[in-house]
């Protein structure tokens, strides 16, 4: 599988939403 | 114009090449998120200043071997995905765990600190979206443990303490969140968690009072009282288990956070970030992508990305270049894996904008990496991903360059070994 790591998250905020089956990304969310 | 001109902006990051290679401040900077928000812990990188586990100086870290465990995860998550569902678990009787099961340990960078037990003992936890079992070391360490910088738990000082019967149901479930069923020691049930670099844990599964925060203590959360402790931990107490299996923290708290996480890491060894458990806080700007399930990884958060575009170019890539083998998100994972097809495409993408910078040699896993020593600056294509329900997400320019020195400044992407995983 591909597999989205660290170093590409280390930029953005993710959200792991288990109850509503996604995953989110906030791209300014960490400032 | 303007529309043009904000296009254009997205198109490419221009970066001061000293921002790259920051001298580490002595203060630590910390997250404001973490420090406000309900719910919130503050991450810190393992090595860095902020970290209550390293000496007062930031350690470098050592690239290659950050490199080389990153791969040896890679493999086990790619191991564990293609193993047939046929010859999983084994009932293992004794504490000898195969080595080609569970997942590597890694680098396992990224640290919170939780409290444990009654009274409350403050220990530091690598948090890991990529296995479910949250385990510490406990004394006595009937086996061994490995050196790390707090006091090693101790059961019998905590009234909040009990062991798990190997007759109950969370015993029965450690098949699917380590990878080995559990065994019993007069009655007590025993967990098997092993890491492919020879890392492992083994030792009583229990039941324990967890204290995020002041006001988030959770009672009676399942967790591996670890006796019999090895490998790449040193330091860190142990593991705080995020997947999706119904032993891992998210599912045990599901009642009060709805299995809701977010985290933003931390930008350099000197800050923290935050881990925040439920909706609080979480930016108005995300953009959501739904969760695939993998078969082979039920455990995993998998991913559908259907395309990446460089400055604002969508990459030729066919869709079936992705679908066929998946795609995860690891927080262990350190360097980005894509199929074969597709890292080459975003490679020769990037190095078509990158024609003005000399290349030079490849390190480790990173193929495509540039000597920017002659530079003060150096403008590189953006990059972005985008997922399956049309989350387009722009990655920053620390998610695209991996800096070892001037010398060397690689793109931070690695294709994996074949097209099906």
């Amino acid at each position: 599988a591909a597999i989205f790591g660290n170093v590409q998250q280390q930029t953005l905020e993710v959200v792991y939403d288990g109850a509503g089956g996604r995953v989110g990304f906030a791209p300014n969310g960490c400032s | 114009a303007h529309e043009e001109k904000e296009r254009r902006e997205i198109d490419s990051h221009t970066i001061q090449l000293s921002s790259l290679f920051p001298s580490s401040p002595s203060s630590c900077v910390l997250s404001s998120r973490a420090s406000s928000t309900k719910s919130s812990l503050h991450v810190t990188h393992r090595h860095g200043t902020c970290s209550r586990l390293s000496s007062s100086k930031a350690t470098s870290p050592d690239h290659t071997e950050i490199l080389r465990l990153d791969q040896a995860r890679v493999n086990s998550i790619h191991s564990k995905l293609s193993k047939k569902l046929t010859d999983r678990v084994r009932q293992s009787q004794s504490t000898d765990l195969p080595a080609k099961d569970g997942s590597t340990f890694g680098t396992g960078n990224y640290v919170v600190t939780v409290g444990l037990g009654s009274p409350k003992h403050d220990l530091s936890l690598i948090f890991d979206t990529g296995s479910d079992l949250t385990w510490t070391q406990c004394q006595p360490c009937v086996r061994t443990c490995y050196s790390q910088k707090e006091p090693i738990f101790n059961p019998s000082s905590s009234s909040s303490y009990y062991n798990v019967s190997c007759s109950s149901a969370a015993c029965s479930s450690l098949s699917t969140a380590t990878g080995h069923a559990g065994s019993c020691s007069a009655s007590n049930c025993v967990y098997g968690i092993q890491y492919g670099d020879q890392s492992f844990s083994v030792g009583f599964l229990a039941k324990e009072k967890f204290t995020l925060t002041s006001s988030d203590v959770f009672d009676g959360v399942y967790f591996g009282c670890g006796e019999n402790n090895q490998g790449l931990f040193t330091g860190v107490a142990g593991l705080l288990g995020l997947g999706r299996d119904k032993l891992s923290f998210p599912s045990q708290t599901a009642s009060t956070y709805n299995k809701i996480f977010s985290y933003c890491l931390p930008s350099s060894a000197s800050s923290t970030g935050h881990l925040t458990f439920g909706s609080a806080g979480i930016s108005r700007s995300v953009k959501f992508t739904p969760i695939s399930t993998i078969t082979e990884g039920t455990s995993f958060y998998g991913l559908d990305i259907v395309g990446i575009t460089v400055d604002g170019q969508k990459l030729s890539i066919p869709p079936t270049v992705f679908s066929t083998p998946g795609a995860l998100i690891d927080s262990g994972t350190v360097i980005t894996r894509l199929p074969p097809k597709a890292y080459a495409a975003l490679r020769s993408a990037f190095k078509a904008k990158m024609s003005k910078y000399p290349s030079t040699a490849a390190v480790s896993i990173l193929d495509t990496c540039f000597d920017l020593s002659k530079f003060k600056t150096v403008t590189i294509p953006a990059v972005a991903f985008t997922f399956s329900g049309g989350a387009v997400v722009e990655l920053g320019s620390k998610g695209i360059l991996y800096p070892f020195k001037m010398s060397q400044v690689c793109l931070a992407f690695a294709g994996n070994s074949d097209d099906n995983n």
